[in-house]
């Protein structure tokens, strides 16, 4: 039985990208993958860092970077320890 | 494509002609100037290229279909290795497979056991200074094992040439259906349960009343038209036929929430056709234990339907086992789901988790994984490294 507590992840939706999003010109699969590490762990972050790291980052900041990427953000997925943004494309 | 963002990394994944790399000098700035991270390729932030030094970087892919169609650095893997390290020192780069079949790029630097500033575009003067290494080459399980997350393993499956009958579930077309048909059913079902409970105080057409509207209507009839309006603030069609694809092909199964109760799925179906989903899984909460900021796992999978180009990956880093599902299990699922062609399994993990000649347990999986139903195992190489070893499997159809 699903019974959902206080860690269950809280979804976000963009409504202005997924609404109207035509992906009919979209090819191709297979995709590239970037892992970029700032630190060994999460209990690891230099000092002077947020203590959330890239957490605390906005999601209108990733937009930026995800412009010149050619995607955009269609919902975002937020959990304590991690975020998950599902993408355009 | 997927983002997943942590605390001390972030994981980006595209598909089609994204240019992924031209992100990268964005993304150090960013975790410079907007998380706090050191720079030591300029002296203040406000050196427009001031850009956090990372501690590690992986990049990889499959090989590409239609190579000729991708944008900036991605026109080859050869212009690909070089983007980077004109960025970074220290890097490596691998193909891992048959050169004139299906194959798997790798780019990975060491560990950073130092300050020492990796190179930027920007940074001439600095990358004289050569990253400090004092190991070899390694790939993502050791950035795990370098940095004390001993039990993580990362596994990816790449799936080519998917059954076109089975693929049509990931259209837009064939998923209305399916919503349609669905919704129905559970209209019939809440009426029937209804008339069940009402017995004879009410007549049938009571009820007609309420489910006037077309089958094919969306909206459930039953429910009361204020929550209709609600749920379609917090939803969009593609998320909505996105769940329902979700549900009718499997996925939602994969990570059960009978073992993993608060797994939470978010899931968009494209127009046309085409898929994307992205899985949080949280383990449960251990309060007051260091082991809770690694305890959050992800899973995330990319469909691209069409005949001529299909494709489908699925990526996860719950561990096996523990309790939870096996690997294999995990594949054999993911593989009945888009019943490929042909596909690949990478998988990276620390030595001090599964170790294939000193932790029997380990030997069991690894036979485990050599059979999958209905598929035959082509090709198994293994990069076996001081820390971790990387797994790459490949499979055809029997």
């Amino acid at each position: 039985t699903f019974s959902p507590s206080e860690g269950t992840p809280h979804l976000t939706i963009n409504h202005d990208v997924a609404a109207d999003l035509d992906s009919t010109n979209a090819f191709e699969g297979p995709e590239k993958l970037l892992e970029v590490w700032f630190a060994p762990n999460p209990k690891a972050l230099p000092s002077g860092v947020n203590p959330n790291g890239l957490k605390s980052v906005s999601n209108e900041t990733w937009v930026g970077m995800l412009d010149m990427v050619n995607c955009k953000i269609l919902s975002v997925l937020e959990a304590e320890h991690m975020d998950a943004y599902l993408l355009s494309e | 494509s997927s983002m997943f963002v942590f605390p001390h990394k972030l994981i980006l994944k595209t598909c089609g002609t994204t240019t992924l790399l031209l992100g990268l000098h964005r993304l150090l700035r960013i975790a410079a100037e907007h998380a706090g991270f050191p720079f030591h390729n300029a002296k203040s932030l406000d050196d427009i290229h001031a850009a956090a030094t990372p501690y590690r970087v992986f990049y990889s892919r499959k090989n590409f279909l239609f190579p000729h169609k991708q944008r900036g650095p991605h026109r080859s893997w050869k212009q690909e290795v070089k983007y980077l390290d004109d960025m970074f020192e220290g890097g490596s780069a691998y193909m891992v497979g048959k050169m004139n079949g299906d194959h798997w790029y790798l780019y990975i630097t060491s560990p950073r056991t130092s300050l020492t500033p990796p190179r930027t575009p920007d940074d001439g003067k600095l990358s004289a200074n050569p990253v400090s290494t004092h190991r070899i080459p390694t790939g993502r399980a050791s950035i795990f094992n370098g940095g004390l997350e001993c039990n993580d393993e990362t596994l990816e499956i790449l799936m080519t040439d998917l059954d076109p009958e089975n693929a049509k579930k990931f259209y837009l077309e064939h998923a209305s259906a399916v919503a349609s048909t669905r919704l129905s059913e559970q209209a019939q079902e809440a009426r029937q349960m209804a008339i069940d409970s009402l017995g004879d105080f009410l007549s049938d057409d009571t009820f007609d009343v309420f489910s006037n509207g077309s089958d094919s209507d969306l909206h459930d009839p039953h429910t009361p038209l204020s929550e209709q309006v609600e749920t379609e603030c917090l939803t969009t069609e593609g998320h909505a036929l996105g769940t329902v694809v979700s549900d009718a092909c499997g996925l939602s199964d994969v990570y059960p929430t009978s073992k993993y109760p608060d797994a939470r799925i978010d899931a968009y179906l494209f127009t046309p056709c085409g898929f994307s989903a992205n899985g949080i899984i949280p383990a449960p909460q251990k309060h007051g234990n260091d082991d809770d900021a690694r305890s959050t796992h992800y899973f995330t999978v990319h469909v691209t339907p069409e005949p001529i180009c299909s494709f489908a990956s699925f990526e996860t880093n719950v561990p096996g086992g523990q309790n939870g599902r096996e690997t294999s299990e995990i594949i054999d699922h993911v593989v009945q789901i888009f019943k490929p062609g042909r596909f690949s399994v990478t998988l990276f993990e620390a030595k001090s988790v599964h170790t294939y000649d000193e932790v029997p347990a380990g030997v069991g999986r690894s036979k485990r994984m050599e059979k999958i139903q209905g598929y035959r195992r082509i090709d198994r190489i293994v990069h076996d490294f001081d820390d971790y070893e990387l797994v790459f499997r490949y499979y055809e159809r029997e």
